[in-house]
């Protein structure tokens, strides 16, 4: 899977 | 994406647009603290390391963009502007920020969700920018009436955040994988050192009168 962890909010 | 964050990026955007306003307007930065202009310089430099590593969207990378640029044209506006500069309340201006600095990154040294460079300031951001507005309330509590643009600039900039909370609780009942305790519990905190501005600038735009805080 995708490492989830990446900050998608600014 | 959803609606409580896209109105908090926008508040967001909208107090950065305030500040730019007022500044290039009235060519004055009377009542703005460049030490709350340093740090968030300092909060959008640490976050957005992964800037041109992860690629989100068009809308992320743009408003990346436009908050680090925005932060540092301030920052270099009211510190070598020639007409500008001249308005800065330098002796009112006197937060010792280093105490914000070094607590945030003791903590993020301490508390972060991985121990990664990225991570590590990501995390070092969001203590930061909680207590980033500190230098502000404190510089418009010293100098006693706030002109009105300073006062809608620290509104936006506290009811951005507030957006920002619901836009959590949103996600953590919709996202079962959602865990962001560190934007969380510092978000609460952000937004509760506005509590008592909120009130006061409340009262004076139900009176209808000059924004005045307490000494």
């Amino acid at each position: 899977i995708e490492e989830c962890n990446v900050h998608d909010e600014l | 994406m959803n609606i409580f964050r896209l109105a908090g990026d926008m508040t967001h955007l909208i107090s950065v647009l305030v500040l730019l306003l007022k500044i290039y307007a009235t060519k004055s930065c009377s009542g703005i603290s460049l030490k709350t202009q340093e740090l968030y310089a300092i909060v959008f430099v640490t976050r957005y390391l992964d800037l041109f590593t992860d690629f989100i969207s068009l809308y992320n990378t743009v408003m990346k963009l436009v908050f680090i640029g925005s932060s540092l044209a301030i920052v270099w506006c009211m510190r070598y502007h020639r007409v500008v500069r001249r308005s800065y309340d330098r002796e009112l201006d006197t937060f010792r920020y280093w105490i914000l600095l070094g607590v945030s990154f003791i903590l993020a040294l301490v508390l972060h969700e991985k121990f990664t460079l990225q991570e590590v300031f990501w995390a070092f951001s969001i203590y930061l920018e909680a207590v980033a507005i500190l230098p502000q309330l404190v510089l418009l509590q010293r100098s006693g009436n706030v002109d009105n643009l300073a006062g809608q600039y620290v509104f936006f900039l506290g009811a951005y955040r507030a957006f920002y909370i619901l836009n959590w609780i949103y996600r953590y009942l919709t996202e079962q994988r959602f865990t962001r305790w560190i934007s969380c519990v510092s978000g609460l905190v952000q937004t509760a050192l506005y509590a008592d501005f909120f009130y006061y600038y409340f009262i004076s735009w139900k009176n209808n009168a000059k924004l005045q805080l307490p000494a």
